[in-house]
């Protein structure tokens, strides 16, 4: 079955935000599975870091304010040191 | 403003710079201006310098490339990335990177060359992403007309704490972004849009809906790109669900994002005699279908239906509204008239005819 439009947004939005902080907030990109030693969820961690950074309420989820600051034209160098 | 971590910096004012290729999207002329004008928003504030150089290495390589281009850093095609640039350094130290398939202009449409280059030149020169959302160094695009381009103060403050302040005589000063809870916070304009409060400030508005506590800061370019920044004073008429919008002796009709054709037009068509060069603030009295100008100690009334001025006008505005003295702006929200004077605000009960409260002018952004 095609799969529901609401579903298939959500799938874009998760890459969205991950290839976001990927290139602009130093999120590793994760090659190998590692067992989760408890703390926060680094994605989430770095969602943060960028909602303060553009003054968004700080939330650590992709709400529609930090979704559409993602889809703004921007400079290609990241936000914070590498 | 940010530094670069680890501080680089060149270690010579004297710096050049060469184009290694061309957008075809542009004249050849106006990817030099574009250059030439990014280069000066550093120069004039430092004691930096910048020669252009032909067939020779130069400390700043500017080009145009696609996709991947060797430098570990491919581009994504049009819009998400439209350039990068790198710290000051030997090789491709203080290069630039234009990624060729954005829609490179000279003007509003698209990404404007010079707004995008003096930002990657700031990363040439040892600046990082500021968090201020008005400064030339904040991550995203802004479009902002090149001809009233200021660099801003932040950026000012950045780029003189690496290479030092300018060798004028007069030291050069920017814009600072306004913020909402600021006590000294002044306004251009107000004017009321659908529903929303929107507060002019020189190239900002503050966007305020009394249903959300949060107050939205943007650039007046964001919905209307060919307006002006400073303008002077703004109502809106809801019977036609326009907004209308003055700066010295013209003013341009909008309806949503649009500004309707043949605007901007001059203010003496409304009635105004050719001794006025500017309105200071204006408010439509919804219930009569009147709009009040305001221009130094006086007020005009102009009939919307009948579009013309209503007779036994300019009066004094003390004499109909109180000692509110010069009005800078003003809109009614809820059948009340707010003035603002400064950073004073009055609450004028036009059924009362007279002045009920008197509040600070950042009342409305739950400070």
């Amino acid at each position: 079955f095609p799969v529901a439009p609401e579903a298939e947004d959500e799938e874009k939005s998760l890459q969205l935000v991950e290839s976001y902080l990927q290139n602009f907030y130093d999120l590793q990109r994760d090659h190998h599975p590692r067992l989760r030693r408890g703390g926060e969820n680094p994605l989430t961690e770095k969602l943060k870091e960028m909602q303060l950074f553009f003054g968004l309420e700080v939330t650590g989820k992709p709400d529609l304010d930090t979704l559409k600051a993602m889809k703004k034209p921007r400079c290609g160098i990241p936000d914070v040191e590498q | 403003y940010v530094f670069t971590p680890g501080n680089p910096k060149w270690k010579r004012n004297n710096l050049t710079y060469r184009i290694l290729n061309y957008t075809p999207k542009m004249r050849r002329a106006d990817v030099d201006e574009a250059v030439r004008k990014a280069l000066s928003v550093w120069s004039n504030v430092t004691p930096l310098t910048f020669q252009k150089v032909e067939d020779k290495e130069a400390d700043i390589m500017i080009s145009f490339a696609y996709r991947d281009h060797q430098d570990n850093s491919p581009f994504d095609g049009p819009n998400g990335q439209l350039a990068h640039a790198f710290q000051p350094g030997e090789g491709i130290g203080g290069d630039v990177h234009m990624d060729e398939e954005e829609d490179w202009t000279k003007g509003g449409k698209g990404y404007n060359l010079f707004i995008v280059l003096a930002h990657e030149l700031g990363h040439s020169l040892g600046l990082s992403h500021s968090n201020d959302p008005g400064a030339l160094m904040y991550p995203t695009y802004s479009y902002t007309d090149p001809n009233e381009f200021l660099l801003p103060q932040d950026d000012i403050e950045g780029i003189q704490a690496i290479y030092g302040q300018s060798t004028s005589a007069v030291q050069p000063t920017g814009p600072v972004t306004p913020e909402a809870c600021d006590p000294n916070l002044t306004f251009d304009a107000i004017t009321t849009l659908r529903g929303e409060i929107f507060f002019f400030k020189g190239r900002y508005m503050l966007r305020k809906h009394t249903a959300r506590t949060e107050t939205e800061l943007n650039f007046i370019s964001l919905f209307w790109p060919r307006l002006p920044s400073g303008i002077q004073a703004a109502y809106e008429n809801i019977e036609t669900d326009e907004i209308t919008i003055f700066k010295e002796d013209k003013y341009w009709v909008i309806r949503g994002y649009d500004v309707l054709p043949g605007y901007p037009k001059p203010i003496y068509r409304l009635g105004f005699p050719k001794t006025i060069k500017r309105v200071n603030a204006a408010y439509n009295d919804e219930t009569t279908g009147k709009t009040y100008f305001f221009v130094a100690d006086r007020y005009w009334r102009y009939d919307e239906k009948k579009k013309s001025m209503d007779h036994g006008y300019p009066k004094k505005i003390v004499s109909s509204f109180g000692k509110i003295g010069r009005v800078d702006a003003a809109f009614q929200k809820d059948g009340y008239v707010y003035f603002f004077h400064g950073t004073t605000q009055f609450q004028f009960d036009p059924r009362a005819k007279r002045i009920v409260q008197q509040m600070k002018s950042t009342s409305w952004f739950n400070c």
